[in-house]
């Protein structure tokens, strides 16, 4: 009755692997692929390398299932002595900052990799060169999940002769390709969209996909950033201040937060009654609640900086739109920078008509979140009741029509729903900042519409 | 750029409890009552114990939304020396067994924790005895998040002098008790109506709930088993077999998996050409992947028995469908048991049809698993989907109509699609027994509408 357990972190994540987006053979067939893919963007695109990714899905053995699943890049790769970690731990990444990128969790190889120990049994083959490195690392990689270590099953090192940077990853899962192959070329067209400076070479069972690169204009990069101060709870401002106990509360603020000069420093200590030279590794519990609580009411912050974001910009979004969806017209836009609880967002929205778009009762719907394109759990993402609560009537559409909607969010934090990264959760500014979207494009579909109407009414004079 | 960092467990579900349900203030008072409630009632039902439920939520200071969540329970407590633990450590658990219970994660409590931690930085306080202890514990703790650890504030013992056992519970947290009232009462409805014997006192900020109970007769407890073979994948007997590698093979199927007998592992061990007196801790990568295919593949095991789960049973739902919908009429049905993957689960479901029922275009939804209503997250939820895709018509159902579907799942292993266990991921397993639920309710509903059909008739002549 009274019998009590503690499960070591890689091993809960092994049992719950469904929460990841694990939860049959096709759906982890589609997981693997995409949290490989996702890594490989963000190791090629924030650092001015032009993404050159190869995929690459063969049977090995058909009796049980078993697929490899190969995916290479050209980007910075991983430094020889991380990359044990980098596999082998649970939330272990490069991506625990305010900026944005595709990853977010710190979690996505280690899925793979959990999953293929389970299904398997095979390690994780990875071959990675850092820029301008003059070796090549290779390993064989599992997980000991009892201590969240990786187990190193096999080490090589080459020589980087011909100075290659990039990772090539190589995993046997079982899988279930017949019931995973839509999905998967979805998302990589869905991918070249919204990154048309990326070229993916996808070579499938029985199927092959040349996306090829239709431009070499790159999106400027994020930058990264401090947390805004609306943005940190108190349990954050705790270890903010443990991490330097001798700062002032002058410091403190300055060196912490982005956008925090003297001058405002100032005026926000004198407004909540601080002294600006108290210690902080001083301040009392009752202190340190009352100092977290001022900092998310202070009203005289500078808003949160849209520069560690990276949108895809409206043009971008029309060319994709109509490319994907053979629409006959695209209204896009690209709002300004908002934020929720001093996280930076930006919502982008295309609203495609006619052309090869079929009547709907329901709008289609592409969403997308940090470029990544989120196919599944739908009817879990706010996107979805935004879309379906919104009133075309008023911009001259009466369902059915020949309607589909994108809508794309990039933010420091995207509030998604699961560690699978499928669907955004509510929340009422990005929500808000949807709705304003898809009302800006929806004026600019209105006008095309009223015009069509009068040419047609033209016409049958 | 090769800055890596590695987040400790309770940090990162600290960062990042939007996936376990606490996205913002009204959601996180939502998901705070429903993981004492659902402690609760686990630590009462299973033991025969009538559950009493206390719940008491007030206002503790209106300026900062704050509010004090209170909940009491007549279970069987929680051990002293455990408490730290139970409350204080990610992953720390009595429910990791094969055992139909409605918590699963091991990570309820400890959310409530950082959230009120990182909303208000105030410990929870405990109250506890187990049954028949000459001693209550109360306890004041915080979680200590680099080290995944219980941080005792405060610890005082008392003479348990009338021999209460129980706990009691609470917290102070930042939440919206407007944004979350309507929710937190249908849950607490919803509670009742699959768990009438329980009583459930519910005191908010502006309203209070009595459900009396309505019956003594509580459901027959599950009881603890072991895996079946179907269940275990390759990292999971390679565990097995470390914990006792001396056993043969013969010994390690009857001793690690449920209904395997000296003659079904002969028969097992023949069919797969494995040396019954081989011991395990010999076996070779390649033999042990070979042992748990052959497991999973093996057409003569036993069915996966029910006597690990507790259903509802169908005169139960008929009874709360009716009282909660105001239904005219309520057709209910408990499947035979059936299993995904090993996991042996109960589909259940109820039509209820007309009365207060208003009409509607699609079918109104009460989700259960595990005896646990799910309000959030419908979208998401493969039951969503299967009464979405039922052909109504051929049950004489014309929409709109008044008709609400209630399905509950019970299983020792739900796939919960998020750690906020809001939605069912789709096995295709459980769909279909979804399906086959419906239906079998359906043709009842039809048998009953085309005797008021034909009782029109007869009237209009
Ligand atoms: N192809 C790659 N090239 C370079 N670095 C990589 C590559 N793939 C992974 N990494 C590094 O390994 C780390 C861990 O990757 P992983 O996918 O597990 O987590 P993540 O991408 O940080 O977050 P998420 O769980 O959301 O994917 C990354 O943060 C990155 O630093
Ligand atoms: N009211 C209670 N009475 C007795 N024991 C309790 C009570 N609440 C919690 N516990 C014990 O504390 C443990 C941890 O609870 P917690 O809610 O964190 O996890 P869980 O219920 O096991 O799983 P889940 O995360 O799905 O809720 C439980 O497994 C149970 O043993
Ligand atoms: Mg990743
Ligand atoms: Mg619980």
């Amino acid at each position: 009755t009274y019998a009590y357990e503690a499960l070591p972190v890689a091993e809960w994540f092994r049992r719950n692997r469904e929460i990841a987006g694990f939860q049959n053979s096709a759906r982890a067939m589609y997981q693997t692929v995409r949290e490989l893919v996702e890594n490989s963007l963000d190791a090629t695109e924030p650092y001015g390398i032009l993404p050159n990714i190869l995929i690459s899905i063969k049977p090995v053995d058909e009796s049980k299932s078993w697929y490899s699943i190969y995916v290479e890049d050209n980007g910075i790769g991983i430094p020889g002595g991380e990359i044990p970690n980098v596999f082998g731990r649970v939330f272990y990444s490069s991506k625990y900052k305010i900026k944005q990128h595709r990853g977010v969790f710190g979690l996505g190889l280690k899925m793979v990799v959990l999953y293929a120990q389970s299904t398997t049994n095979k390690p994780i083959a990875v071959r990675s060169a850092t820029i301008r490195s003059d070796k090549i690392y290779e390993y064989k990689i599992m997980i000991d999940t009892t201590k969240n270590e990786p187990i190193i099953i096999d080490r090589r090192e080459y020589n980087n002769k011909y100075r290659w940077h990039g990772t090539a990853v190589k995993v046997i899962i079982e899988g279930n390709w017949l019931n995973s192959k839509k999905r998967i070329e979805d998302y990589l067209r869905r991918t070249a969209i919204i990154s048309p400076y990326a070229e993916i070479f996808f070579k499938g069972p029985d199927m092959e996909l040349i996306l090829k690169r239709r431009t070499t204009k790159m999106p400027h990069p994020p930058e990264e950033g401090l947390p805004h101060p609306k943005s940190v709870d108190v349990d954050t401002v705790k270890q903010m201040i443990l991490e330097n106990p001798k700062s002032t509360l002058m410091e403190f603020l300055m060196n912490n937060f982005d956008g925090i000069g003297e001058g405002l420093a100032k005026s926000f200590l004198e407004w909540a009654g601080l002294d600006p030279n108290k210690v902080v590794g001083g301040l009392t519990q009752e202190e340190v609640t009352y100092l977290a609580e001022k900092l998310k009411a202070y009203e005289g912050w500078r808003r949160p900086r849209a520069d560690w974001l990276s949108p895809a910009g409206a043009e971008l979004l029309e060319v994709g739109a109509r490319s994907i969806l053979g629409a006959e017209a695209v209204f896009a836009v690209t709002r300004k920078p908002s934020s929720y609880s001093g996280h930076p967002f930006i919502v982008e929205a295309a609203i495609a008509w006619g052309g090869q778009i079929p009547p709907v009762d329901k709008p289609i719907l592409l969403r997308y979140a940090n470029k990544i394109p989120l196919l599944y759990d739908e009817g879990a993402d706010v996107a979805r009741k935004v879309v379906d609560e919104f009133n075309w009537q008023n911009y001259k559409v009466k369902l059915p029509a020949p309607l589909a909607v994108l809508i794309h969010v990039c933010s420091t934090k995207v509030p998604y729903a699961s560690a699978g990264k499928e669907a955004i959760a509510e929340i009422s500014e990005i929500e808000e900042e949807m709705r304003l979207a898809l009302r800006d494009a929806a004026r600019k579909l209105r006008i095309y519409l009223s015009r069509k109407e009068r040419e047609m009414e033209l016409l049958n004079k």
